[in-house]
């Protein structure tokens, strides 16, 4: 889930 | 992590730099908007809760913390130690404007309805208008230091580098948030405007002034 919205950017 | 990526993040890291060593060195915050360095520091800490829940990468935590702890840094140096040099007169900017439909765009539209992901969604929401008060302060005094349009040529390009790592990855065919990605085109569009009267004034020694 994490890597798929975009919540691995800062 | 792309080199995009790694450059929009440098980017933003120097943007923040620049601005602390401004202030701290000329024991001055003219010219800058609190409200803008207040509305960052909203963005910080709603976003970064994560730290509490997920792991990402040590490169992810240690940003996120540098980034936390510098936003309120310059909040205390602007609002605490140098709050007599604060150029308040001119950072009017009604910040519920911006934090309201922000919260209320965040409970519409997101991708799951839970509190973490609505604080996210709301980090991104407010994050694209939050240069916004200082822009308007620069457009209501019709000028910036050369220091200050630096910090927001530095932010700017963080924003632009973001748009190309989002290219980068999708050819990659990674898959991506549609609310970063739009809310992170109106943020960079707020820019342009401010890009092009850096490259045009301020790269050529002259103090960025507005056209009367």
């Amino acid at each position: 889930k994490i890597t798929s919205t975009n919540h691995d950017e800062l | 992590m792309n080199i995009f990526r790694l450059l929009g993040d440098l980017s933003h890291l120097l943007a923040i730099i620049i601005l602390l060593l401004k202030i701290w060195n000329s024991r001055s915050c003219a010219g800058i908007s609190g409200r803008s360095q207040f509305l960052f520091a909203i963005v910080f800490t709603a976003r970064y809760l994560d730290l509490f829940f997920t792991f990402i990468s040590l490169y992810n935590t240690v940003m996120k913390i540098v980034f936390l702890a510098t936003s309120y840094g310059t909040l205390y140096l602007m609002y605490i130690k140098f709050k007599a040099t604060y150029d308040s007169n001119h950072d009017t900017f009604r910040i519920e404007f911006l934090i309201l439909p922000a919260i209320a765009l965040a409970l519409l539209i997101n991708e799951e309805f839970t509190v973490i992901e609505i604080l996210w969604t709301f980090s991104i929401y407010l994050e694209s208008v939050a240069i916004l008060p200082q822009l308007f302060m620069v457009s209501k005094t019709g000028e910036a230091e050369s220091i200050t349009s630096h910090y927001l040529f530095a932010l700017g390009s963080y924003r632009a580098l973001y748009i190309l790592n989002w290219i980068y990855r999708w050819f990659l065919t990674e898959k991506l948030n549609a609310i970063a990605i739009v809310a992170g085109i109106v943020q960079t569009i707020l820019y342009c405007d401010f890009f092009y009267l850096y490259l045009t004034k301020v790269l050529k020694g002259k103090k960025l002034q507005l056209p009367a």
